[in-house]
């Protein structure tokens, strides 16, 4: 069975596309085969798993129906790891679909082939900063959220936006099956008390559903995307390695024993 | 003559909220008038300088032609700094001024009174991490924009984006008189390599767009607004205060000697 699990957060910079990349990245070192679906526009995790930014490469033409999601799929340097890359036109996608019919729900019947064929293991959608177009219609598409949070104190304040989203999500029928599946708190710098009171704050309120691995910050997570290559083959023995791993294993055994 | 500028970059995260207030609150410590608009439905730039996030508050009533700006404009707790808050709601006005005419002109049009009643110096607008209706109300809107930019790969490769945008806007006549004022370095961290090759690389691509004012990555900046004030109040002596003032005093005299 294919799991399709959205990196969400309207808060910008906190480690979607790190976490997408590198998280993908690490499952695949535990034999899972993953597709990434590359959803934001400045397409970061493309770039960032070393492929080029191509015009017409990206989920837009089949968010307008005239192409397959399955014709979009490309390999990456990695095996068991897939991608469909975005491009900048994929902006332009948030004002056609808008302006057409059943303008949410897009990105589900994009990928429901996809994750019917049961090719992947994780099917995992990197989204922009927003609760625009493309963002809900991830939300709408997935069983499962996994939300990146900084530990600073204004992706505290965005993180209650994030989850009362997905509370009216699933109990409007939006997307019944909707959940949190994990909060993943990134860029941890134990020396500040600025990150230990976010992280205290974030445990004290919703407990079960963060992380125990927190992803520490590490320049060499900062440099891995200009060589287009996850933590795990740039610097396997880097704290940011160990993290994300983890981070998978962890991911991997909280499903198992749900 | 008041100067409407936006502080704009697609990029999440890369300081455009942290340098709105701090750009502000520098600004009017050398006795200029600044309003400070926050465009973000994320609404961190009110609650940074400590005010509710109230619905009905925001801008979005101008934007529908139902409220004139000047009647959303309300004082801070510092002099000379008013401010027009944001509210979560504000992510509905993409979807009702998308779908009205003019959908490009309405910040344009809401600041207009305001700008030729000369009541402050400066207006500054946040905008939201996208490309989308409200920040592209802003570009259509202002003469200026100053484009904050972390210093890491990601925020690197979005720049060229950001400024071919702007080429086309003011090339196109959407918005003739529109120019970059500046790029200004943030979160530099001068003990790491990448920081080091991105900020050269800015500089050898951009060199005299580029504001000389490094602004160091310091906790004092992220911890500054949980208490709702800025750094030159928060922490007059510390490395982000006195980046911000030395910022402001490069800001106001590029444009002396323009
Ligand atoms: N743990 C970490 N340590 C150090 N740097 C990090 C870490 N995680 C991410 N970064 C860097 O921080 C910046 C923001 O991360 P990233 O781009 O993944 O966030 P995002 O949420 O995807 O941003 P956006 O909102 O623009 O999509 C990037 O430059 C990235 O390289
Ligand atoms: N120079 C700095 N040193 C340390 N932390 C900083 C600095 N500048 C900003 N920050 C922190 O980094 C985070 C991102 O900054 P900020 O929210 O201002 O960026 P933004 O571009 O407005 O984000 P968004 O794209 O979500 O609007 C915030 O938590 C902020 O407190
Ligand atoms: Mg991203
Ligand atoms: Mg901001």
């Amino acid at each position: 069975k294919t799991h399709v699990v959205a990196l969400a957060n309207q808060k910008g910079g906190v480690g979607k596309t790190t976490t997408s990349i590198n998280l993908s990245a690490a499952l695949t070192a535990f034999r899972k085969k993953v597709l990434l679906l590359d959803l934001d526009p400045q397409a970061n995790a493309t770039s960032g798993l070393g492929l080029p930014k191509t015009e017409g490469a990206s989920i837009y033409e089949v968010l307008l129906g005239n192409a397959t999601l399955d014709s979009k799929i490309l390999p990456t340097a990695y095996a068991r790891l897939d991608i469909v890359p975005a491009e900048v036109d994929l902006a332009g996608a948030e004002i056609d679909v808008a302006r057409g019919d059943r303008y949410l729900h897009r990105v589900r019947e994009a990928v429901r082939p996809v994750k019917e064929s049961n090719a992947y293991d994780f099917i995992l959608i990197d989204c922009p900063p927003s609760l625009g177009i493309l963002t809900m219609n991830a939300l709408a598409a997935v069983e499962e959220i996994v939300v990146p949070m900084q530990c600073e104190y204004y992706a505290l304040e965005g993180l209650s936006v994030m989850l009362r989203l997905i509370d009216e999500l699933s109990s409007s029928g939006a997307n019944p099956h909707l959940r949190l599946e994990g909060i993943v708190m990134t860029m941890y710098d134990s020396r500040t008390n600025l990150a230990q009171q976010v992280v205290k704050e974030v445990y004290e309120h919703f407990s079960d559903q963060v992380y125990e691995t927190l992803i520490p910050r590490s320049v060499r997570l900062g440099e891995a995307p200009s060589h287009g290559r996850p933590i795990i083959d740039y610097d396997p023995s880097s704290t940011g390695a160990l993290a994300y791993r983890q981070l998978a294993r962890e991911f991997l055994t909280r499903r198992n024993l749900r």
